[in-house]
């Protein structure tokens, strides 16, 4: 399983849809400081399901809304969309009962995961484009080392402080990937 | 599940020290249970030791070798489950240029099987990617991508985004 | 000692805001009293907003932006009284080329009436030191210096050193 | 005034006594990862009064003392001596009693600071070779941004978290360079 694409409407910097289709193997990010790349990375933990603001460097949820400029004003909504391809031998094993929507999901070889959130503070998932909750999300990815709090998301400023991180974060990091 | 712990513990324990030595070019690192007894319970510890140094606690290391270490154990865990992706937002940032290409060539090894997202200003690590993605503020305050070309193009395209 | 860290404030304040506009070309900064009708206790805060975007809470700033928010800070506190000397522990980690640039041109012209002790990885800031002293350990765990000449010699003794 | 000297002996990583003199201007120290560069650092804290074993990664005090590697023992002591040189223009203006120790030091154009710690845990502090206390060396540098917490030295991965440090302590700030 990959990611094909990432699309962000209205996320943090990104104030017009902006499309990025990735490829599989090594894809680097580059830009100059401040130029929207950290953003790329919050909206991936975003929409995999991050409650923390602070790991989003916001106050609020609604922060994650583009806010205007000089220029332009501020938008009402935020939307990442994920869609992830999977390869007969790769894809998600999925955590939960058989017939559960993360099972049926995994079986698929493609599909998308979408969050979206309004000003009122109102948030939505989306699985393949219909209404989900956050659980069916972290069920998902449950154990595949990409949930908010999983080792194979690294955000800037903090590879130094996981070697110093308490023993019973190590042990977290462990059984997810068990 | 504490039978699956143990097995994983004990994977994950085996994987680290091998990766650790790739990185480190010798030298050796376990990771340790805090309470053996109590498999339900116990916390990991992690034990580094740079080649021809003597065994520390982890304060010891550098900044470049703690992030190392770090990139050690990441990548160990990785290898224990097929992961659906790997998102890395400037690890190589406290690394010299000796280690940054250690930790490339173990980036392009393992990203044959897993895929990468990494955010970098090296160089180096620019150069090993398999495709490199702009992004720049044309308009202050608004961010878009832009194409980059690998080789002598990019120099170019990457002055343009600065 | 009220009226004495009122002054000092106001003039810290306007040091900042002239800094922060040389290292990002634009924008402002400024540093606000938590409580301004009570001086002795009251706390500081730093507003600060990069060219074109719009006000927000410091959290939002990219790293690399933060780090020269922080630098503009220290040297304008710098600039206050006589500092015997200032020791900089790889603070130009987390900039790109552009911002390297800048960095080094303010640490040229303070450096002219302050010593600076720098850590560095980057090429650039290497290069605009007065002196290079370079570390190595010839002997796994001991540190000692090696001497490091500026130009051309400086790749080859650097690489003795890596 | 500015640093003229540092001298280690037995001080982290440095078994052997090495000096390094400084120049007026930017001095860099350059080499790869992990050969001594933040020990030199954490050495010119220490003396100046560093109380904190946290920041400088030590567990116990005596953790500064050379620890042996694969081929040599631990030594028994560590030192440092850093020598001012203080021209006419920038000497110190030093806070507390005309007549102090900080006072007389402050007339002079060159002086020393040492700070000694054995494995018992004993440590001491000298000005020009003489013992002295440790408030005797923050009396002296007091003010000046150069103490343990002042602005003027900054550890490594700490520089983008000064502007989120809390109000309280950017007034210290403000205070240390008043
Ligand atoms: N909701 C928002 N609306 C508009 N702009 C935002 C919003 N949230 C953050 N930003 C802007 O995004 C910028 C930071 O972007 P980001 O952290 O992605 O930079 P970066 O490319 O990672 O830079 P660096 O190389 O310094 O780490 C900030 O300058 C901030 O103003
Ligand atoms: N008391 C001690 N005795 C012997 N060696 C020590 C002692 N304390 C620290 N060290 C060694 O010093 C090394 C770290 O040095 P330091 O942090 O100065 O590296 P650095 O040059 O700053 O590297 P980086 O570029 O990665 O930041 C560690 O590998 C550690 O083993
Ligand atoms: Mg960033
Ligand atoms: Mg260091």
């Amino acid at each position: 399983m990959r990611i094909r694409q990432i699309e962000l409407v209205g996320f943090k910097s990104f104030r017009e849809p902006t499309k990025v289709t990735l490829l599989p193997g090594l894809n680097a990010i580059v830009g100059p400081n401040g130029c929207g790349k950290s953003n790329i990375a919050d909206a991936i933990r975003w929409v995999l399901g991050e409650q923390s603001v602070k790991h989003l460097r916001a106050k609020e949820m609604e922060d994650v809304i583009f806010g205007g400029n000089e220029t332009s004003a501020a938008l009402g909504m935020a939307e990442v969309t994920l869609s992830f391809e999977q390869a007969d031998e790769a894809s998600l094993g999925v955590e939960g009962p058989e017939d559960g929507l993360a099972a049926q999901i995994a079986r698929l070889s493609e599909f998308t995961v979408t969050r979206r959130i309004y000003r009122s503070g109102e948030s939505q998932y989306l699985i393949n484009q219909s209404p989900a909750r956050l659980r069916d999300i972290t069920d998902l990815f449950l154990g595949s080392g990409v949930g908010p709090k999983a080792y194979a998301m690294i955000e800037q400023g903090r590879v130094s402080q996981i070697v110093q991180a308490k023993p019973e974060e190590l042990r977290l990091f462990i059984e997810e990937a068990a | 599940t504490r039978a699956r712990f143990k097995e994983t513990f004990e994977k994950a324990d085996v994987k680290f020290r091998e990766l650790f030595v790739e990185l480190f070019h010798g030298g050796r690192a376990t990771l340790k249970l805090t309470n053996p007894n109590n498999l339900l319970e116990s916390g990991v510890e992690i034990e580094a030791q740079p080649p021809g140094k003597r065994v520390g606690s982890l304060g010891v290391l550098s900044g470049g070798e703690r992030a190392l270490t770090a990139v050690s154990l990441i990548m160990a865990l990785f290898s224990l489950r097929t992961t659906p992706f790997c998102l890395l937002d400037e690890v190589d940032a406290p690394l010299d240029d000796a280690n940054v290409a250690r930790f490339n060539a173990m980036l392009r090894r393992i990203s044959e099987r897993t895929q990468f997202i990494i955010i970098t200003h090296k160089q180096r690590t620019m150069e090993t990617a398999d495709a490199l993605y702009g992004v720049t503020m044309a308009e202050a305050g608004v961010s878009q991508m832009v194409s980059v070309r690998i080789g002598g193009a990019r120099e170019e395209a990457l002055a343009a985004t600065a």
